[in-house]
């Protein structure tokens, strides 16, 4: 496959791995973490949800359920991804969190697409699902922004959630597109330059879902990391919100080192339904951010 | 936000949490507790035995929700839970001024 | 309508069940519970063997009744369930806004 | 006044009470309750296979308490509840308009 596919592929395998490694270790303390597993690299299930080996959470199930929508409308449907989201809540998930559930709780009764602004919307539920938008808008930043936001508002409605996901959405494609890691680190910058709370160097040490902690947590896994292994595993072992974070991380990295350079014993251990999904949905995605934008 | 405390038959358990769970609602407090009711010795079978004290075995669940959500909670209960047979229960609303969180100290309909 | 919430010394039960039947009052749910008071460390007679635990069982019964029914339930209850010694227990009155009877889906004073 | 319920933890029953008496509160009414939220129940082996109880013993306290000691009281039981873990539970508070203590028959703040 072509590089920028293989790229692709890998912020997707990525985001699967990150969050699957992760789960193991969601809601602990890195000293927690230290003192069960030394070192936390393996996939191998457990955690709060007693997961299975390679079994992932919230962050890949709605990243694929919004994948899912985009391609079988063949474009963009704000409403299509509202019904995505609202198929898979009632599908009984092995994890929602709780902003997530109110506002796809809220679709179900009034049909409106958009929460309302609020103060306790500043959680990370709907930066983590974004991905598939991102690989489907390569080509069209404008739409990028704008199709970003509207699948974020569908749960979430709050400027500083809107300012990372996008900022993690732009700094994505320009990995995927091939740019170096500087191009991504300016784009961080600028994040910081505009919302001061997200300064992420150096590291503040919090590792909650609220956005600020992630987004800092994940930028410094991965400007300090020179794999993507090394890039997940330094994120998951913080604890906190160590699913969303190893997801987030992985996103990036592996948009920045490619597919092949994911831990193969990573691959092996995930879900093989993740796995072929996620190998199904990157070149449909590609081929939705070929067409002109609708 | 409404506390809704809902007095069922104690197999019914599974098919109400799933109607609650489509209208999206999973979170709930259950207790056992004995009913008493205005019909006077019925017998119901319960776990294989015919009883003819005068209480029978119930669940009751409490389940706090928004203001929005509490029609089509009632709905969603009282459609999984009937029989058409004496003793299927009731369903109660009383208005809650405050909830929290423990574990993040969120509060209103955050909260729950 | 309200919620009456009565705590009871669990051998009142019966007696209590009677003082409600007397006043037109047979539905209730009841619930055994254990009760902590302010006056700690006290000892009570439960089946025959003392207790010096901190908390006493004791039985909740839940009555929901229309507004005028109130004052002759919570009366029936205090007569029947006093001893006048320490631990008899509490009545607390709490709004209803909507009752259900889930076999018939009567609303209201009906529902009860 | 106001009923205030809480569902906790049940191992951190005796930190709750011990929080409550230090705000002068001691008198309450205790239930064991299953609650269903987001944490998952342990898993079982059952005829072979792991599956996980979707439910989770926790600890029910009923308290009513003068308007005056709602917030010492909420805040007292989130404090000592809190674990950071989810399932650490929940705080609600509802209206009551009327308390009597069975004892004596005194109304109001002093029935509690
Ligand atoms: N007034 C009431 N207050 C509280 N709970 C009640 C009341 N009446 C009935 N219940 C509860 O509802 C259950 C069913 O009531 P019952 O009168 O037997 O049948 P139905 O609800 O079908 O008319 C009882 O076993 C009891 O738990
Ligand atoms: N503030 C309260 N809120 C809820 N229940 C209470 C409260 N105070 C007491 N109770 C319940 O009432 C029971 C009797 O209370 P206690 O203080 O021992 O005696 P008395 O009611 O005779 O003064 C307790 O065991 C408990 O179940
Ligand atoms: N809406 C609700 N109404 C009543 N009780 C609830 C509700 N949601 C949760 N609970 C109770 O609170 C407990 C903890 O809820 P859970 O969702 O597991 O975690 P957390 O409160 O930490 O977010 C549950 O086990 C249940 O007893
Ligand atoms: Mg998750
Ligand atoms: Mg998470």
């Amino acid at each position: 496959m072509d590089s920028q596919t293989e790229r692709a592929l890998g912020a997707y395998l990525g985001l699967a791995v990150g969050d699957a490694l992760g789960a193991t270790v969601e809601f602990m303390t890195a000293s927690e973490i230290a003192t069960t597993h030394r070192v936390h690299r393996d996939i191998v299930g457990g955690g709060w949800l007693h997961l299975k080996p390679g079994q992932v959470t919230d962050d890949t199930q709605m990243s694929l359920a919004l994948g899912r929508a985009m391609i079988a409308w063949g474009g963009w449907s704000t409403r299509a991804a509202a019904d995505a989201f609202l198929k898979w809540m009632l599908s009984m998930p092995i994890d929602i969190g709780h902003t997530c559930r109110r506002g796809i709780r809220r679709y179900m009764l009034d049909g409106s697409l958009c929460a309302h602004p609020s103060d306790d919307e500043a959680g990370n539920g709907a930066a983590m699902r974004n991905l598939p938008v991102v690989i489907a808008t390569l080509h069209d930043p404008v739409a990028l922004e704008q199709r970003s936001l509207e699948q974020v508002h569908i749960t979430h409605h709050h400027p500083l959630s809107d300012a990372a996901t996008v900022a993690l959405a732009h700094m994505t494609r320009r990995l995927i597109l091939g740019d170096s890691i500087e191009a991504c680190r300016k784009i961080a910058d600028d994040l910081v330059a505009r919302h001061p709370q997200f300064r992420y160097a150096p590291w503040p040490g919090l590792t909650s879902g609220y956005i600020v902690d992630t987004v800092q947590t994940v930028l410094d896994a991965v400007f300090t990391s020179s794999s993507v292994e090394d890039a997940i595993v330094r994120a998951v072992n913080r604890g906190g919100d160590a699913d969303t974070i190893g997801a987030l991380a992985g996103q990036l990295a592996g948009a920045r080192y490619g597919a092949r350079l994911i831990p193969a014993r990573w691959l092996r251990r995930l879900d093989p339904g993740v796995f072929h999904a996620i190998r199904g949905q990157v070149p449909a995605l590609l081929a939705l951010s070929s067409q002109r934008a609708t | 936000m409404k506390l809704i405390i809902a007095i069922i038959k104690p197999f019914k358990l599974e098919e109400v949490k799933d109607a609650l769970a489509d209208v999206g609602i999973e979170g709930m407090t259950v207790t056992e507790v004995k009913g008493f009711g205005r019909q006077k010795g019925h017998t119901e079978i319960y776990r294989g035995s015919e009883y003819t004290v005068d209480f029978l075995p119930k669940v009751k669940l409490e389940i706090v929700v928004p203001d929005e959500l509490v029609a089509k909670c009632a709905e969603a209960i009282v459609k999984a839970a009937k029989t058409g047979k004496i003793g299927d229960g009731k369903v109660f609303v009383v208005p809650v001024e405050e909830a929290i969180r423990i574990r993040t100290d969120e509060r209103g309909e955050s909260a729950v």
